[in-house]
């Protein structure tokens, strides 16, 4: 999961803009 | 009663497709076919137009839409958009900082480096939105989050790489929501390997565009694609071999509907499935050689995700 951190987020959070 | 339920899946993902993704190839082939009016994008085919259409790239905003849109709204090209660089991605210069101090070689290697740069930051924009896409499959997210995560991780590129087509003739590409022509023959005036990195998706999206897909098509694709249940990893795949199956079927149907003439479309079209992964093979390993080569090498924390043990 911690490699792919961003892309659990992207995935879990459908409206906060993730930190890109 | 099959039929139909196919059809509002197609249906589905195409209102998510247009949702997710607001420069649509019937849009930017009105753009490149010049019929929008007085708003024909800015050329940048030199290095001077390259700086001089510096703050078009930088430009987040979609012309005449909202004009002040969400974080979440952005715009859906595989192009030049600058976004903000995330912490520990920054330091080398967004486009905005500008060439102010440079040598007039410095000033080129620099806008070179930071045209790299914003390719990236609008890429990690474009992985968001093809996630939200994603998300939209009936059924993707309610399979496991790991091979969630392993879909969109080994899918994603090919995505873009698709996204990018209808962008794209046989002279140039649009970018930065449809606000910039950029030509084949600057992108491959370029130093190695920046060169080479646009090449073979000119390559291939001549040859796809003959197809004459509609978005209604690339949307049914998309999903075909991003659902691959051969993809390393995945710890379920019959769920997903499933999904892939029913959109399969509704591709299938929308295509005899779509383009009766046509023959053997659908076969054709997934033929491309291996062309993309070729592309996607060497892009990777574009990258990983810059990250190797290049002093100045930082990749996007995004990126980093999607390309670390990826091929």
């Amino acid at each position: 999961k911690e490699k792919h951190k961003i892309l659990h987020q992207l995935l879990q959070n459908s409206t906060s803009p993730v930190d890109l | 009663p099959e039929a139909a339920d196919l059809r509002a899946l197609s249906r589905l993902l195409y209102d998510s497709y247009v949702k997710h993704f607001p420069l649509t190839k019937a849009k930017a082939r009105a753009i490149l076919s010049g019929k929008t009016g007085d708003s024909s994008p800015f050329i940048i085919h030199d290095m001077k137009s390259l700086m001089d259409g510096e703050q078009l790239i930088n430009c987040k905003q979609i012309p005449g839409r909202d004009q002040h849109p969400s974080p979440a709204v952005l715009a859906d090209n595989y192009g030049v958009v600058a976004g903000h660089p995330a912490p520990g991605y920054g330091g080398l210069g967004g486009l905005s900082q500008g060439p102010i101090g440079l040598s007039h070689q410095g000033r080129t290697e620099g806008l070179e480096l930071r045209f790299f740069y914003s390719c990236q930051s609008r890429s990690a924009e474009a992985v968001r939105e093809v996630t939200e896409f994603a998300k939209s499959i009936p059924g993707f997210v309610d399979l496991d989050l790991n091979d969630q995560v392993t879909l969109l991780k080994y899918g994603v590129i090919e995505v873009l790489t698709l996204r990018m087509a209808p962008l794209m003739n046989k002279d140039g590409t649009l970018m930065s929501y449809g606000q910039i022509f950029m030509t084949r023959e600057f992108l491959k005036s370029l130093r190695k390997p920046f060169c080479q990195m646009l090449e073979p998706k000119f390559e291939f999206s001549v040859k796809f565009n003959t197809l004459e897909l509609d978005d209604s098509d690339l949307a049914l694709f998309l999903a075909v694609v991003i659902l691959s249940g051969d993809r390393p990893g995945l710890l379920n795949v019959r769920p997903i071999e499933r999904l892939q199956e029913t959109v399969l079927h509704s591709l299938e149907l929308h295509l005899k509907v779509n383009h009766p003439d046509s023959m053997q479309l659908f076969a054709k079209l997934l033929q491309k499935m291996t062309d993309l992964r070729q592309i996607v093979t060497d892009h990777v390993h574009l990258i990983q050689l810059l990250d190797k080569t290049e002093v100045d090498m930082c990749l996007h924390p995004l990126l980093q995700e999607i390309l670390k043990d990826l091929y």
